[in-house]
């Protein structure tokens, strides 16, 4: 499918990169195999500068407000949220477990931070996830070199700052080839946060 | 090149601008 470029309009504030938000749903009864999960997300639209981004961001629901197991993806054009993806697949993720409650707040902070690049990490950074499970939520950022320790150790701290985490909060960085190792070992799972 | 680095209070305020809404 072509697809329309998609570039700041005349006064707009152009971004860094340009991002699109993806949805997914998982479907209960059917095992999440690649093929699955590629079928369940949907591309929602795109956006070049900031006033794009507020005005798609405002008509969509929360994600706090969402049921059922579903995820809002945030990623730079171009880059599936799929451990797959040529971008992702050397890459990992900061993961940071959310009570119920907080969802919305912390989606929009981390959005905030990495359309404003506020991480300094060069093109490290490929998206946010927010998942909405039944217990709790997670939030989550993956970037492109896992085993680049200086990044990810940047983008720990930039976490921290920017959605202002207590000082106790439990944050986990996991490959993406370790999620797929371990996935795939009991239910042939293998793509994003399932 | 040059990188284009907004604040959260800069992206706050362009929320009230009449374009994006």
């Amino acid at each position: 499918i072509r697809r329309k470029t998609v570039t700041p309009g005349a006064g707009e504030h152009p971004l860094q990169y340009n991002y699109t938000f993806w949805y997914s749903r998982r479907t209960p009864s059917r095992p999440a195999n690649t093929q699955s999960y590629e079928q369940n997300i949907r591309q929602m639209g795109t956006v070049a500068s900031v006033e794009q981004f507020w005005k798609f961001y405002s008509h969509l629901v929360r994600p706090g407000d969402l049921t059922g197991h579903s995820d809002f993806h945030l990623f730079k054009e171009g880059i599936k949220p799929m451990w797959e993806d040529e971008a992702n697949k050397n890459g990992g993720k900061w993961i940071i477990r959310l009570r119920k409650g907080l969802a919305s707040r912390f989606w929009e902070n981390i959005i905030l931070a990495m359309l404003g690049e506020q991480f300094m990490v060069g093109e490290e950074i490929c998206g946010v996830v927010v998942s909405i499970r039944f217990q709790e939520d997670i939030l989550s950022i993956w970037n492109k070199t896992a085993n680049d320790q200086v990044t990810t150790s940047r983008i720990r701290d930039t976490l921290r700052r920017v959605l202002n985490l207590p000082p106790n909060t439990i944050m986990e960085y996991k490959t993406h080839n370790d999620s797929l190792k371990y996935m795939s070992q009991f239910t042939g799972d293998n793509s994003s946060f399932r | 090149g040059t990188r284009i680095i907004y604040d959260r209070k800069f992206l706050l305020d362009c929320r009230n601008s009449p374009i994006a809404r």
